[in-house]
């Protein structure tokens, strides 16, 4: 029986067996433009699977974009699938990322932290971290978000493996991180990395380890700016944003921090749609308003990123 | 398989410096095994924390002691909890 995309319910949370399955009808459909491979293992040798978006070239400038790296964040997972559908759909029919498609490749992990996305759905709902055993402790898992190379183990982190940003032994100590981090060093031509979390409603930029501005400041502001403006000119979704540090409060050791510090100047992370009513339990019926709000904002950072090469 | 029954998960709106400064010690407390969801930032701007059952009291007294504002986000977790299940398998089926 013939797999096809059209069957599949993006307004439904799904779990991973059925998202990796998913995958896999997305890459059957769009042959020319989809494939799938796999950047490691997580700690429960989970596949880390990512879908590339590409219509040739070699080694082209690239956009990394990645959701659920905090499991329970179901909301970023879903908007992922809807976002990853979207950009295969709209190639050669939507002129903004037909024109990235062209000239560069988006590559896109939908599931960042699967062992903590598996126990959300079979023991814990409220699962953030990862799932790998700390030495000396009872408390399972790490912070994926405070595991980077950049501010490691300073503030808006914990080094008690029980607390929920516990930043783990060492950098870059998880699968799951480190897989990202050797596969954006040996490709060596990413320019934008894009990390999707939820709910408070930002658009959040470098830094997070310290409050002094990060050197592209006002470039990055405006450019956040005109995202979560076009963001909100679908439903009214009010977001705000400036660097992590500013905005949240400094957390040392994130993602964005460390694709910044590697020489990725568009390095922002979203913080998807809050109701104030749901929290992480946004319910199934907004993953289609909220991941169709993110994407002119996913665009214009995209657009931004194609127009402004360096 | 963990179950959240009647953990609530409380909006907090702390009004000043002082009061953020309460509510950051008051979620380092590890006994009451809290779940901060969302952190405090600046005066203004709601907090949210998810509360055991069992810690319910004891958390909603110092809010009250100290005069912090907070309202009920989620009456009872378990209960969101099952509606997205059922709501899952009905998309499965």
């Amino acid at each position: 029986i013939g797999r096809s995309t059209d069957s599949f319910d993006f307004a439904s949370y799904h779990t991973i067996d059925e998202i990796y399955d998913w995958m896999d009808t997305l890459v059957d459909g769009h042959p020319n433009l989809v494939s799938k491979f796999q950047i490691g293992q997580s700690y429960e040798n989970r596949p880390l699977y990512v879908l590339k978006f590409s219509t040739g070239g070699s080694n082209r400038p690239a956009i990394w974009l990645d959701t659920g790296i905090h499991s329970r964040e179901w909301i970023t997972q879903a908007t992922g699938l809807w976002t990853a559908n979207k950009i295969a759909e709209e190639y050669g029919k939507d002129p903004s990322i037909t024109a990235i498609l062209d000239s560069m490749d988006i590559f896109f992990e939908i599931i960042t932290n699967p062992d903590g996305f598996a126990y959300t759905h079979s023991s814990n709902r409220m699962w953030r971290k990862t799932r790998s055993i700390n030495a000396g402790s009872s408390c399972v898992g790490v912070d994926p978000n405070r595991n980077w190379d950049a501010g490691f183990g300073g503030f808006g982190s914990s080094s008690n493996p029980c607390s929920e940003t516990y930043h783990g032994p060492y950098p870059h100590s998880e699968r799951e991180v480190k897989s990202i981090v050797d596969f954006i060093r040996s490709h060596g031509n990413v320019k934008s990395v894009i990390s999707i979390h939820s709910y408070s409603q930002m658009l959040l930029f470098p830094y997070g380890y310290t409050t002094a501005p990060a050197p592209d400041y006002q470039e990055l502001n405006e450019l956040a700016k005109k995202a979560v403006t076009d963001l909100a000119a679908l439903y009214g979704t009010k977001y705000t944003y400036g660097s992590i540090a500013d905005t949240i409060y400094l957390a040392d050791g994130t993602t964005v921090d460390w694709a910044y510090e590697n020489g990725i100047k568009y390095s922002f992370t979203f913080e998807l749609r809050d109701t104030g009513r749901y929290g992480f339990l946004l319910p199934s019926s907004q993953i289609i308003p909220t991941a169709t709000e993110t994407w002119p904002a996913l665009l214009d950072i995209m657009v931004h990123v194609l127009e402004h090469p360096y | 398989e963990k179950i959240f029954v009647g953990d609530q998960v409380l909006r907090i709106t702390p009004s000043d410096e002082e009061q953020i400064t309460l509510l950051r010690t008051l979620y380092e407390v590890t006994e009451l095994q809290l779940d901060v969801w969302r952190h405090p930032t600046s005066p203004g701007q709601p907090t949210d924390l998810r509360v055991s059952f069992s810690s319910l009291q004891a958390v909603k007294v110092f809010l009250e002691h100290h005069s912090i504002s907070y309202s009920i986000m989620i009456e009872n977790v378990q209960e969101l909890l099952d509606e997205e299940k059922k709501s899952m398998m009905k998309s499965k089926r």
